[in-house]
């Protein structure tokens, strides 16, 4: 499903080179898991990133179902990315105009699904992260972690086949981020490829294997890897 | 240095009354240090824009620094908050417009310093929080958990007697975690007053009581309270 080959992300500060990501491979296959961990900014929402075709690399690839991104330009890219990803971002990018239905079926509607079809499917991806008395609510009616749980919820519909979470728990209590780590690790039996950024290393401990970012490079790889 | 009394929020959402916070009571001393642990969506970011003047409450009152702040109109409230109470957010909320460091000299500037010596503190903040690479670095040129020290660090500048931190390490690995409940705590013990926000039982331990909140609700506390 996806395949990262040497790939790097420079940014230019000043006359300073950042090199937010340096060198990195990765391989994810359907129905596998792998956990990313790190320190704050190593690196793990600039892998993401280049992981869902939101962004391109410097150097080295990116090939996402198929495609190879940096052949694509941005419409391109958008059109690989809508069909084949599911995100969850790090700061949740709800559209505030529109409630956590909404929200949720906008990608199923954007695929060409009816309208009524849709909120079905999101009233069911909203009982799923335990959030269905949120349904007519607007973002900013919402709290922290409800607000993560519908963009959550949004990653989780329309069946995409890498899902890409970018600390999904982060403003979740415990309980909240086990249900959370189940329906993802459902997911994943259910054949998606899914790679789950996280400080915890109690969520990390669902997916099959855990890749460990410092400063923009792999240091380290632990887990149940696909022999 | 706090004294809520039988505070609560409601709002309305289209007939339903949504009981953010339901009959609180909660009094915070100089020195002390409070932990709000609970499940998402159970009122702690409510009670802590009530504790800092943020907002008013529906019913009861809410005393901080001897100011009621239900007798003030919202430039009142706004006084009162800018000259007593740190702020970390549970989505950062720095001005998009500004550096770092210039949003962290913000408040001093606010206060009356010259720009000169409000950097000054801004930069010794930025080492506090290990993230002095970052000084002219835009928001949206920085990680998530980067915009979270940022935010982190404009909190403590000026000696604020009331230091309120939403989830202020929800975005951190373990070890920048650490480091910043250091810094708190040595705050608290210069003689400020804190209330922070976890879903960490382990950060939750550095404080000297945790109060439990359910549904709007306290359900239970825990630590050694002052006798
Ligand atoms: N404008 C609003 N209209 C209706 N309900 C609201 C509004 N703002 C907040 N709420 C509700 O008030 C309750 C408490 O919200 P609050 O943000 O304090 O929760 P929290 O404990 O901080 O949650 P989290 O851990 O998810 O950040 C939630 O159920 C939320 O949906
Ligand atoms: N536009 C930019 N210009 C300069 N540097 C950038 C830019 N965007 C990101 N960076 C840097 O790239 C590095 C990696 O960022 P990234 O967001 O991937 O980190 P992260 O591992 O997700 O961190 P966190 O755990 O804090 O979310 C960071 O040092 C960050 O400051
Ligand atoms: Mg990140
Ligand atoms: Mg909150």
């Amino acid at each position: 499903v996806l395949r990262i080959n040497a790939a790097s992300r420079y940014y230019r500060d000043g006359d300073a080179e950042i090199r937010a990501l340096d060198e990195i491979n990765l391989t994810v296959h359907a129905g596998e898991f792998v956990a990313v961990m790190g320190p704050s900014g190593s690196g793990k929402s600039t892998l993401l990133s280049l992981a869902g075709a939101l962004d391109t690399p410097t150097r080295g690839e990116v090939v996402l179902a198929g495609a190879n991104i940096s052949a694509l330009n941005a419409t391109g890219r958008a059109a690989v990315r809508r069909r084949h990803a599911g995100f969850v971002f790090q700061d949740y990018n709800l559209v505030p105009a529109l409630t956590a239905a909404e929200n949720i079926a906008l990608p199923l509607e954007l695929d060409g699904m009816s309208v009524r079809q849709a909120r079905r499917a999101a009233r069911a991806a909203l009982i799923d992260v335990d959030a269905v008395e949120l349904t007519d609510r607007f973002p900013d009616q919402m709290s922290g972690g409800q607000r993560q749980r519908v963009a959550i919820a949004r990653a989780l519909v329309g069946e995409r086949s890498l899902l890409l979470a970018d600390e999904p728990t982060g403003a979740l209590d415990t309980n909240t981020g086990e249900t959370i780590m189940r329906v993802l690790r459902a997911r994943i039996d259910a054949g998606a490829a899914g790679i789950l950024v996280t400080h915890d290393a109690r969520h990390a401990a669902w997916a099959d294997r855990t890749v460990f970012l410092r400063d923009g490079r792999v240091t380290d790889e632990t887990g149940t890897a696909a022999a």
